[in-house]
This record gives structure tokens, C-alpha cells and sequence, in this order.
């Protein structure tokens, strides 16, 4: 996707032509016509007016379809970057998970996705949703803290450097082993609250001091998947390894099995967002196109939201 | 009667083109907010 301009959000529609050209023509034909002639030619006009009628319905029809089409477009450019965005900070602190995980959520609200605070096209009352975008920049404030308190201190990230890697196993297996070169201890295994499998606690024993720890838990969302979260950095060198540092071949290999098998589960996720985004914009159009306080919650989204840059900046 | 039947089925779908415009907008201009930040 083209990030380097932004979009033109001048969409030089004809928005409302109706109220323009129509009640102004309309009357002017018929005085026309009771003045000057007969009961035929009184037809003729009204036929006129009607294909004239039945042209523009027509017009507006197919710029109603376009609009939507170009909606449907912005939702994905608006979604892939919001991915994007996501990635790149989930790079940057395994600890903005926890910050950015309801915020994905809201993102899968259609309304919430345009901006409007929760509650808008339902009628609630405007403190509500005042603080619901005081609580949207909260978020987003405690999320640039972590951000920038992350960046400078290098040092205890890496130490405490977290991956995770997506394998698919047999799900007759109860073993929780992930072959990954190295060699594991088992040290503990316990049931959590949100995963109906165990989850098996592993620690390096390939070099006696080496400080690392794996957690494999089978995904909740797919049993067939483990999944095996790696803390610390090995401070030997690699089970294939000959020479070389060993903090770096610790790094590549976590960093090929993410690429394989995340990708994957990337790509499959990806896919099933694409398919869900037309059915979201059909339902957001018509739930806002039948919402008569659209105008006026739309005003005050707006509003909330100029407000929401201004104190930003 | 087919006339004005007409005229509010055309009344209808400006207006709901009027709102999917401004829905349109404001999603751009959120897109450009994001797009920022990521700059």
C-alpha cells in the first residue's frame, strides 16, 4: 500500500443535487404547460419530467454505488495500515500488547472504526461519549509513554526479549514439545483461565546458566497450533552451530521459525478480515443511512474528535 | 402519483448519499490520522 500521500478527501460528489435543480425546474414546466397549452402537450411534460426524473435516479444510483465502492477501498487501506501500525509496535515492546489489545477490538466496531465515540447512533447521552474519547486518548497517551520509555533503554528489552512462535501439531498429541534444536527442562505446567489446554513451562538446560524459558500452550482459537513463547536470550551458541555469537544465532533462529509459521497465520487471518470488510461497510451504511440523528451524531463525533487533535497538539 | 414517487425515491438516496459522502470523509480523515502517526 502507497503511504506516502495522503488521501484526497475531496471527493467532489454532487452530494445533494435535488435540492438545486429539481424544485427549481420542476415548477417552471409546469406553469409552461397550464399556460400555454393543451391536455397532450401537458403529458408530453410530464413524461419529460419523469425520464428527466428516472435519468437522475439513475445517476445518483450509480454515485451511490461508487461512494460505497470507495468506501469499501478506504476501509481496507484504513485496516491494512491500522495492521501495519500494530505490527510495528508489537516489534518495538511485547508490553504494548496488553495496551493495544482492547483498542484492536474497538477497531472491529464499524461505528467506533470511524472515529464516533461508543454509543453515538444509539442514543446516548453526549457525556458518555465524551468520556469514551477521554478514555480512547488515555489509551493512546499510556500507549506513547510505553513507547517512548521503551525506546532508549536497549539493554533490559533485549534481556527480557519475548517470541513467539506458531506450530502446527497433532492434536492427539498431549506432549507440549516443540523441537527446536535445543534442550529443555520441564520445570511446571498449569491450566489457565483462558485456554482449555495446559500450559508446559520449559527452561534451557543445553548450558547450565542460560537463562531462557519457553511456555507452549496449545492456541485457544485453533488446537491444532502450539504455541511457544520464548524469554531471554541463549548465551551459547546454537545446537548447529560451530562458531560464532552466540546471542545472534539464538536471535536468527527464533526469527526464521516467526516468519514461517507466524506468516502463515498471518496470511489466514488476513484473509478472513478481507472477507468480513464488505459485509462491515454494507452493514455501517445502512445502519448509519437509516440512523436519523446520523447528522447530528456525525457533528458531534467531529467535533469530539477536532477536540481530541487540538488538545493532542 | 409516478412523478412524486419519483421525486421522494431520488430525495431518498441523495440524502443517503449525502451521508455515505460524509461517512467517506471523516474515514479519510482518519486514515490520515493513522497515516501520520506512522510517519
Amino acid at each position: 500500500m502507497d503511504c506516502s500521500s495522503p488521501l484526497d478527501i475531496s471527493l467532489n460528489l454532487n452530494t445533494n443535487p435535488f435540492d438545486r435543480s429539481f424544485p427549481a425546474k420542476l415548477p417552471k414546466e409546469e406553469i409552461k404547460v397550464s399556460t400555454s397549452a393543451g391536455v397532450e402537450r401537458k403529458w408530453l411534460v410530464k413524461d419529460k419530467s419523469a425520464s428527466e426524473l428516472r435519468e437522475e435516479l439513475n445517476r445518483v444510483n450509480s454515485e451511490n454505488k461508487k461512494i460505497k465502492e470507495m468506501l469499501a477501498t478506504v476501509y481496507e487501506n484504513y485496516y491494512a495500515l491500522h495492521h501495519h501500525l500494530e505490527k510495528l509496535q508489537s516489534r518495538k515492546s511485547p508490553e504494548i500488547d496488553h495496551i493495544e489489545q482492547p483498542m484492536k477490538k474497538t477497531k472491529q466496531d464499524p461505528e467506533e472504526f470511524l472515529g464516533f465515540p461508543n454509543g453515538l447512533s444509539s442514543g446516548k447521552t453526549e457525556n458518555s461519549s465524551s468520556n469514551q474519547s477521554h478514555h480512547y486518548q488515555q489509551q493512546h497517551e499510556q500507549k506513547n509513554q510505553l513507547l517512548s520509555c521503551k525506546r532508549p533503554v536497549t539493554d533490559s528489552f533485549n534481556k527480557a526479549r519475548v517470541s513467539t512462535v506458531y506450530v502446527p501439531a497433532d492434536s492427539s498429541d498431549t506432549s507440549l514439545t516443540v523441537k527446536d534444536g535445543y534442550q529443555w527442562r520441564k520445570y511446571g505446567q498449569k491450566v489457565t483461565r483462558d485456554n482449555p489446554s495446559p500450559r508446559a513451562y520449559f527452561r534451557c538446560s543445553f548450558a547450565p546458566s542460560c537463562p531462557v524459558k519457553k511456555k507452549v500452550q496449545r492456541s485457544a482459537e485453533d488446537p491444532s497450533i502450539l504455541v511457544a513463547t520464548y524469554e531471554g536470550t541463549h548465551n551459547h551458541l546454537g545446537p548447529n552451530a560451530s562458531a560464532g555469537d552466540a546471542t545472534s544465532q539464538a536471535g536468527s533462529s527464533t526469527v526464521t521459525l516467526d516468519m514461517v509459521h507466524g506468516g502463515q497465520k498471518l496470511g489466514l487471518e488476513t484473509n478472513e478480515r478481507r472477507t468480513m470488510q464488505e459485509v462491515l461497510v454494507q452493514q455501517m451504511a445502512s445502519s448509519l443511512t437509516n440512523d436519523s440523528n446520523f447528522t447530528a451524531a456525525l457533528a458531534t463525533a467531529i467535533t469530539g474528535r477536532l477536540l481530541m487533535e487540538q488538545s493532542r497538539t | 402519483s409516478t412523478t412524486s414517487a419519483l421525486v421522494e425515491e431520488l430525495k431518498r438516496v441523495n440524502a443517503e448519499n449525502k451521508k455515505l459522502s460524509e461517512m467517506l470523509t471523516l474515514m479519510c480523515e482518519n486514515y490520515n490520522v493513522l497515516r501520520k502517526q506512522l510517519m
